[in-house]
């Protein structure tokens, strides 16, 4: 299994949408 | 049009910037009490100076990286098809196959991982919990602590000083839950469920299923919040008070508060560990920016529901997109997001694509020998002056979804002259 790990989200916004089946990413989050 | 493109495939920085600062600088994108981010924490490095001041020596950077190789480990075994249980109870036809789940004394779950801090109780106490989105069970050490406890900053909770506190029976559905939100089968000691949750470095916490009142903030409370209370906990836990699960499991979390969040939370880890993030429940921005990419079902088997899947379509390296199979990601068995693991883990073959090019590309630097698990290094001891130059690398997950990593994930800082690719490759295509 491949992981997308910690350092490459850093400054990231990740958003779990769990009931919406998505994941999203967006720049600048920090 | 090239000058345009020269902006947009390279990041150009001081070296020196991927090093941590000593005082913490929090980050301005979080405000505690506006009304907007009321369900918003603030994520700290538990290593760094933005968290509590240690009561230990913070792990060097190789004992990160090793503890992080033992989490993947245990990831990976987890997901392994001999975990697989068929839907009546019995084991497939992998059976016969063994897992040896890493025993590794001296490593922990992951040392790389960041805290938040939440309260637990009436009145509530604060405690600094790591978050993870890795397992579900949320979990804090207890007062008696009738077998054993480690070390930790904040007062550890006393369910006797709560008056909202309450163990939970064995027949409730909550204890039930247990099974899959730990993959243990809970015990019962006198009616009251008894949880055991152990990860692959042997660390474990074992205590009381329990309720009471978790204090996100003032205006974000929520009753009857399901937690361990641990009775017997071990491991290298740090300093911290416990951990906070925020899978996709029942127990987690994201499903406990779902009734108000709808199970959508964000965070955003900072640049370095001298600066703050955030960890928000609900919608608490607006997402016109965020790009999204659908969650990938998993064939794993049971022991995969409390993981993220997605699917990686392409990575490229300085706008250029590497040359890697659809099935070399397939054969892997997909690709998890984990707040927890440090290193991003590639198969082999994805792995090998993306160092070769990003040597290609950096070639005007001298080579470093290799650090841990780290093999693409670089010596910048010529550069601590001037800005060194490195392509951007973007990962396209399913849906066209386009993501470029700041510069701060692609490069990780060794010492004061050395800096390595941020990647690692798995041993096994299968794996």
């Amino acid at each position: 299994v491949a992981i997308f790990g910690n350092t490459q989200q850093k400054t990231l916004e990740v958003v779990y949408d769990v009931a919406g089946g998505r994941l999203g990413f967006g720049a600048g989050g920090c | 049009d090239e000058e345009d493109d020269d902006l947009h495939h390279f990041h150009t920085l001081h070296f020196t910037s991927l090093f941590p600062q000593s005082l913490c600088t929090p980050s301005s994108s979080f405000t505690p009490g506006s009304k907007q981010r009321s369900s918003t924490l603030q994520v700290v490095h538990r290593h760094g100076p933005c968290s509590v001041p240690h009561l230990t020596t913070p792990p060097s950077l190789a004992e990160i990286l090793a503890a992080d190789e033992s989490r993947v480990e245990s990831i990976q075994a987890k997901l392994a098809p001999s975990y697989e249980i068929t839907r009546a109870g019995k084991r497939n036809k992998y059976k016969d196959r063994k897992v040896d789940l890493p025993v590794q004394p001296g490593r922990s779950l992951g040392s790389g991982n960041y805290i938040v801090r939440v309260g637990l109780g009436t009145p509530p106490k604060t405690l600094s919990l790591i978050f993870d989105t890795g397992s579900d069970l949320t979990w804090t050490q207890c007062q008696p602590c009738a077998r054993s406890c480690y070390q930790q900053q904040d007062p550890i909770f006393n369910p006797s000083s709560s008056s909202s506190y309450s163990n939970v029976s064995c027949a409730s559905s909550q204890c039930s839950q247990l099974s899959s939100a730990t993959g243990n089968t809970p015990g019962c000691s006198t009616k009251t469920c008894v949880y055991g949750i152990q990860y692959g470095d042997q660390s474990f916490s074992v205590g009381f299923l329990s309720k009471d009142t978790l204090t996100i903030s003032k205006s974000a409370v929520f009753q009857n919040f399901f937690f361990g209370c641990g009775q017997n906990n071990q491991g290298l836990f740090g300093n911290t008070a416990g951990l906070i699960g925020l899978g996709r499991d029942q127990l987690s979390v994201v499903s406990q508060t779902a009734g108000t969040y709808g199970k959508y939370f964000s965070y955003c880890l900072p640049s370095s560990s001298s600066s703050t993030g955030h960890l928000s429940l609900g919608r608490s921005r607006a997402s016109g920016s965020v790009i999204f990419t659908p969650f990938a079902s998993s064939s794993q088997g049971a022991a995969s529901n409390s993981f993220y899947f997605v699917d990686i379509d392409g990575i490229s390296v300085g706008g250029r997109a590497l040359s890697i199979s659809q099935s070399v990601f397939q054969a892997a068995g997909g690709t998890i997001v984990d707040s927890g693991t440090v290193i991003t883990r590639l198969p082999p073959a994805a792995y090998s694509a993306l160092s070769t090019e990003f040597q290609q590309q950096m070639k005007k630097y001298p080579v470093a020998p290799a650090y841990s698990i780290l093999d693409t290094c670089y010596d910048f001891s010529n550069y601590t002056n001037t800005k060194i130059v490195i392509p951007t690398i973007s990962f396209t997950f399913r849906g066209n979804a386009k993501v470029n990593l700041d510069a701060s994930g692609i490069l990780i800082a060794i010492n004061g002259k050395q800096a390595c690719l941020a990647f690692a490759g798995n041993s096994d295509s299968s794996t």
